[in-house]
């Protein structure tokens, strides 16, 4: 391995990073994910923390751009120079670039999340055959309503799981049009638009009207990223492949290498090659964003590139399932800070999870289409958003925190806590291994931190959730695909999510919600089961979209917990609070977890 | 059996289909982008890669033969990190 001259490094040990921007070629909550577990590889082997703030003197902050992006060191369009990163230190020292030329997947192809269908929002399998042909993107083929759809299996002949892609058809982002599909054909400036246009707009941004006439109306959307059929290099970078298309007066409805000699898939972006030699290349493998991060994140920690080929420091790209460090990055990045407070340490087994859907933020369906894309859906997805906030709460801080302690032992510093729960009547509020109890029994009292493992010796660092059962007083621990249920000082774990009967789609439990007798509801990002305490099982059918069950809550919490008889969803630094009224539950408060929960 | 159709190979226009470079200005850009020579080296017409192939193919635990061989021109064609392997 290699250090910078002069062994560049961080003086301190709790780093934070900014994601200021976002390539369109991965869902958000992907890059988002990419990003945490780049980090999490290198956290797992030293003393070194990482936590995401939303601010410009962040330690490391993360930019995607093209060509030259503001800092003397141009990137050089699709392929070549992927990324690069700065070493430790002030301003733009410690920052990470990626080309956004590139195409950002996880190094398996383009991720395309579904909606609808009967995957459950599993993400499209490319290739994928259909009726014997096989297809590298989403495709219209066997529907009659022009909605895009994917297999999510490598055979939809045989499997028969789908789901439709992303799509102006299904919904559109932002604007004014609430979310709503585009409607076709459209007026704008007195001419008339059957599909999304740029026109009226100097950014490149896609955008329909909601309505027939927008010169009326002004109610608008912009169209979602088809990261499956948009085009790369060519003559039309950035376009959508338009299927069919003819070429050599033969009609196409996928991408094909005909008439070239490299093998590499095509596609034209206007009905006719022929007439109009208007083309691009198809999405091919991509790159790993999360490989790429680990490498940049290792330069921006201090590390210069290594002479070892398997080593994750080598400087040429190189795809692999599985931990990303190699033995040479431990010994370098523990050159500079020194081996982490775990056991021995070990390259963290990483697996790259299937990317989770993501839903429309604004898109609540009514009811989505059961049928199978070879016949008419029955109803397509429609509604208006769910009525959620629609900028952070304005609480601000109450009352000045009851005991000033050094800033890493006050809960008010902290940003984002890794789990919640009432336990034995107090909220304890779990961090890094460690957690505080606040119980308002005789006044308010807030103690701590403590150490996990003192308590609870048999659990990670890093918790998703905690829930007590209110009557038998168990309580249950949730990390990634693990649970553990202590029943007093004894424990029965760690075991597999399976146990709990929740399938391998499931990455982790954002929190258990207590429901009387015996049940209880469990969830997991956007989605949540009924479950059954006693038998410490889910009913597998009941799964239920969040925004069915409980409107206006964010889709992407973090941490779900009760207290006092109502629902607390974490998102960010912030709660939704839901009050069950009548068996409605309505969210009547939002504010800040440290403000108004731990009153700091 | 059909008679197997010759493909049809077309130009497509603005078909990047490999950098209009020669072998050696691309291993050249290459070695001065990643810092194994420096502009002054550049200028010089008689410019012998030798000494920087072998400074490369050392840091990449290639065969170190001094010349511009596949494994080497491969390696080149590579996507990677842009961060220098030598220099600040």
């Amino acid at each position: 391995f290699q250090t910078f001259e002069g062994d560049l490094k961080w003086h301190h040990h709790n780093i934070t990073y900014w994601i200021q921007n976002y390539s369109e070629d991965l869902p958000r909550d992907v890059i988002d994910d990419a990003f945490a577990r780049a980090f999490a590889a290198w956290s797992a082997v030293t003393p070194l923390t990482f936590t995401r703030v939303h601010s410009r003197d962040a330690d490391i902050v993360i930019q995607f751009g093209v060509a030259e992006h503001g800092d003397g060191y141009p990137f050089d369009g699709k392929d070549g120079l992927l990324a690069h990163a700065f070493p430790p230190g002030p301003g733009i020292q410690g920052d990470a670039h990626f080309d956004d030329e590139e195409l950002w997947s996880l190094g398996k192809g383009v991720v395309v999340p579904t909606y609808f269908g009967n995957a459950d929002g599993a993400p499209c399998h490319f290739p994928f055959t259909f009726e014997g042909r096989s297809y590298v993107a989403c495709t219209t083929d066997g529907r009659s309503d022009d909605v895009p759809w994917c297999s999510t299996t490598a055979d939809y002949d045989t499997d028969r799981q789908f789901g439709f892609c992303p799509s102006e058809r299904l919904y559109t982002q932002h604007g004014t049009g609430d979310g709503k599909p585009c409607v076709f054909p459209f007026m704008f400036e007195g001419r008339s638009y059957s599909s999304c246009t740029t026109e009226g707009r100097s950014d490149g941004y896609r955008w329909c009207a909601t309505t027939a006439n927008y010169d009326q109306d002004k109610l608008y959307g912009f169209c979602p990223t088809r990261a499956d059929s948009t085009v790369i290099g060519g003559n039309s970078a950035g376009e959508l492949c338009v299927f069919p298309f003819v070429f050599l007066g033969k009609e196409y409805s996928s991408c094909t290498s005909e008439g070239r000699s490299d093998g590499r898939l095509w596609c034209a972006t206007t009905s006719n090659f022929d007439s109009d030699k208007k083309w691009g290349f198809c999405p091919d493998q991509g790159y790993s964003l999360f490989l790429v991060a680990a490498h940049e994140f290792g330069h921006a920690l201090g590390l210069d590139h290594s002479s070892v080929p398997e080593a994750l420091m080598y400087p040429m790209y190189r795809y692999l399932e599985g931990s990303p460090l190699h033995e040479d990055d431990v010994k370098g990045i523990q050159h500079l800070y020194g081996p982490g407070p775990k056991p021995d340490p070990r390259p963290p087994a990483t697996t790259t999870p299937k990317p989770q859907p993501t839903a429309p933020a604004t898109v609540c369906p009514t009811a989505p289409p059961t049928a199978y894309p070879s016949e008419r859906p029955t109803v397509g997805p429609t509604g208006a958003p769910s009525a959620g906030p629609t900028g952070p709460p304005t609480a601000g801080p109450s009352q000045a925190p009851t005991v000033s302690l050094d800033p890493t032992e006050d809960p008010c510093k902290v940003n984002i806590f890794d789990a919640i729960a009432e336990i034995q009547n107090s909220l304890h509020f779990f961090k890094d291994g460690r957690y505080w109890r606040l119980s308002e029994r005789r006044g308010r009292q807030l103690q701590g931190p403590f150490p996990i493992a003192s308590k609870w010796p048999a659990l990670p660092a890093k918790l998703d959730s905690a829930f007590e059962d209110p009557v038998s007083k168990k309580i249950f621990f949730f990390s990634g695909r693990q649970v553990w249920v202590y029943t007093g000082a004894s424990v029965l774990g760690p075991r597999r999510l399976d146990k709990l009967g929740l399938g391998s789609d499931v990455s982790h439990v954002t929190g258990v919600l207590p429901r009387g007798g015996g049940k209880a509801l469990l969830f997991s990002r956007e989605r949540f089961w009924r479950f059954d305490l006693k038998m410490q099982t889910v009913d597998s059918q009941s799964v239920t979209p969040v925004d069915r069950g409980f409107p206006g809550v964010p889709w992407n919490t973090h941490d779900i917990f009760q207290y006092r008889d109502k629902a607390y969803f974490c998102q960010d630094r912030f709660f939704w609070r839901v009050s069950f009224w009548n068996e409605v539950n309505q969210v009547d408060q939002v504010g800040y977890v440290t403000y108004d929960i731990l009153k700091c | 059996a059909p008679h197997q159709r010759q493909p049809t190979f077309v130009t497509f226009p603005r078909d990047l289909r490999t950098s209009n470079l020669t072998n050696i200005e691309l291993a050249q850009e290459y070695l001065y982008r990643y810092g194994y020579t420096r502009a002054a080296e550049m200028q010089g017409e008689k410019l012998s890669l030798r000494p920087a192939l072998l400074l490369l193919q050392k840091q990449l635990s290639l065969p170190q033969t001094g010349e511009l061989d596949s494994k080497t021109l491969e390696a080149i064609r590579t996507p990677r990190c842009g961060v220098p392997d030598l220099g600040k």
